[in-house]
């Protein structure tokens, strides 16, 4: 059987409002090294990944590989049941075609228990190749989503470029323009600063979909800083880590010049 | 312009 209980429950309902509209629907890989899924949105433009490790639930159980197929609308619906301090606790028996869900208050006065059905979904799990990166920058997750809200004024496409010290974010369109620019701060341990690393001090500078941008910030919650791993030619990678046993992982394929 | 690309050609089916 399968059985994870999330001290933080909060983190699911996040998780869930970073992914239900970019995949309608999922496998939720369950094994003994914790949960995971992935998806592609329809137009093979974006892929998300979740990764929730075992060690970031208190207690974490799974004898035999569950696949659990949700409705990301369902199980949203449902999500928004439990307070956002409340214990999640998820369950399943082995070859499942339902989960249950409960939800414990933090001083333990009420409980609430879901059942959810399962689906089948015909869902090909994709391996993702190990690149190297020509410029990861990472930015607080609240500036982050602010930039891409500010630029979707100006267009549907958002520019990132990224030189020594600094990121650059761009967009052009019928009412002007629009360049917001980041400085790398001094002490990058600190979650309000900015810091660029950069593969051998190349410039590089990358076209991506604004709408896009804008639901990957949907998991801004999730965390207080956002990294962007950018590469010529390769999707953007924007990642939102879960504390230290988890992450939401998202891949843009970028705009071509024609 | 730019056109939109697609993720296919990154990753591989595992």
């Amino acid at each position: 059987m399968f059985e994870a209980r999330l001290l933080q429950g909060s983190i699911l309902k996040k998780a869930l409002e970073g992914i239900r509209e970019l995949i309608t629907s999922g496998n939720w890989e369950c094994s003994s090294a914790g949960i995971s899924m992935q998806g592609m949105d329809p137009s093979h433009v974006a892929l998300t990944v979740l990764m929730l490790q075992n060690d970031l639930f208190d207690q974490f159980r799974c004898d035999r590989n569950v696949t659990l197929g949700l409705n990301h609308a369902t199980f949203s619906k449902i999500l928004k049941c439990a307070a956002n301090d409340d214990i999640i606790t998820l369950k399943a028996e082995d070859q499942p075609d339902e989960c249950n869900l409960l939800f414990q208050s933090a001083n333990d006065d009420k409980t609430s228990d879901f059942i959810i059905k399962l689906t089948d979904i015909d869902q090909e799990t994709l391996g993702i190749p190990d690149t190297e990166y020509a410029a990861t920058v990472k930015v607080p997750s609240v500036e982050f989503q602010r930039i891409c809200r500010d630029l979707s004024q100006f267009g549907d496409t958002i520019i990132i470029s990224v030189k020594k010290g600094c990121v650059e974010f761009s967009g052009t369109g019928e009412i002007g323009s629009a360049k917001i620019a980041l400085k790398e701060s001094g002490n990058v341990d600190d979650d309000e600063k900015v810091s660029v690393e950069m593969d051998k001090d190349t410039p590089c500078s990358l076209s991506f979909a604004s709408r896009y941008l804008n639901y990957f910030t949907k998991a801004t919650s999730l965390s207080d800083t956002v990294t962007l791993q950018l590469c010529p030619e390769h999707p953007l990678v924007v990642s939102y880590d879960i504390g230290d046993n988890g992450s939401l992982k998202y891949y843009l394929a970028p705009k071509i010049e024609e | 312009g730019a056109t939109q690309g697609r993720l296919d050609s990154f990753f591989t089916l595992k």
